[in-house]
């Protein structure tokens, strides 16, 4: 989901 | 994850293992602003809040947990180390870097993506990051001449947000995914700040000379 997506980076 | 993300958070981590041999095999931080890890510490700090909720792999679980602890640690021993707190230098490190956490806190209020802890806080880390190199920065160019592992350091840490725009870039051409514009208005200002260190950087590797940025 685009959620976890756009916080998926450091 | 592409090459560009890995090299960034490659790139990072080496910076954060640059400083602490300096820490560590000198046991001086002479060159080092204590404001700069202060404010790493607490990007890192607002940024992971997340870190036991929202699982998303080993790697960034262990990467997040490497940034905060390893940036504590440097406040810790900066601020606590009988050997190192002497190699401090409190007289050159004058940045007011309160006011930086406070702009960036009302930006991230009125700026984010949503009005909610956790994106106020991601916003504040961005922007916090984006100006964190400045006391270190103004740290170096008052003192002149900067040390091979400061030097690296410094170099290292500017580079990783550079790869993380071409990480950008390339996630924006190969899978249509858009990062958040605040990440990237605050990559490219926090990547801009450092041009003018590249720029001697690149100067003193060419002339196999020590780094010197003007006063």
């Amino acid at each position: 989901n685009p959620e976890s997506q756009s916080h998926d980076e450091l | 994850m592409n090459i560009f993300r890995f090299a960034g958070d490659m790139t990072h981590l080496i910076s954060v293992l640059v400083l602490l041999l300096k820490i560590y095999a000198t046991k001086s931080c002479s060159g080092i602003s204590l404001k700069t890890q202060e404010l790493y510490a607490l990007v890192f700090l607002s940024r992971y809040l997340d870190l036991f909720t929202n699982y998303i792999s080993l790697y960034n679980t262990l990467m997040k947990l490497v940034f905060i602890g390893s940036s504590l640690a440097i406040v810790w021993c900066m601020r606590m180390h009988h050997a190192v707190k002497r190699s401090y230098d409190k007289e050159v490190d004058t940045f007011r870097h309160y006011y930086l956490v406070l702009a960036c806190f009302v930006l991230a209020t009125l700026v984010n993506e949503q009005f909610t802890l956790r994106e106020v806080c991601w916003a504040f880390s961005i922007y916090l990051e984006a100006v964190a190199i400045l006391p270190q920065l103004v740290l170096l160019q008052r003192s002149g001449n900067v040390d091979n592992l400061t030097g690296q350091y410094v170099f290292f840490l500017g580079a990783y947000r550079a790869f993380y725009i071409l990480n950008w870039i390339y996630r924006y051409f190969t899978e249509q995914y858009f990062t958040r514009w605040i990440a990237c208005i605050a990559g490219i200002v926090q990547t801009a700040l450092y041009a003018d260190f590249f720029y001697y950087y690149f100067i003193s590797w060419k002339n196999n000379a020590k780094l010197q940025l003007p006063a």
